[in-house]
């Protein structure tokens, strides 16, 4: 729907609703999505911050989105 | 929050940034 594949959407989602200043860890991510391995979620993570619909914030392993807020 | 001025003004930057990309994409698809 939205042109993101079923691993996109579904990091996308849980960055989304992470209430976390920093936003969410790649760790984090990586314990509630225990069917995708870690390259998949950078890669997503990738995808989703070049389209601009997540950013980094303290370091390169946090993640926020801008549909937040 | 937990947070110093200096990782929230670098959060607000990477937020600007990322905002800028999405309008160029959605601007690129029409």
């Amino acid at each position: 729907v939205n042109g993101l594949t079923a691993h996109q959407s579904q990091v996308l989602n849980l960055i989304k609703n992470c209430p976390v200043p920093e936003g969410m860890s790649l760790q984090e991510l990586k314990l509630q999505l225990q069917n995708m391995s870690m390259s998949t979620i950078k890669q997503a993570v990738e995808f989703l911050s070049s389209e601009g619909h997540i950013y980094s914030t303290v370091d390169d392993d946090h993640y926020k989105s801008t549909d937040a807020e | 929050s937990g947070l110093t001025e200096e990782q929230k003004r670098r959060i607000e930057e990477n937020r600007q940034k990322a905002l800028a990309r999405r309008a160029e994409r959605l601007a690129a698809q029409r």
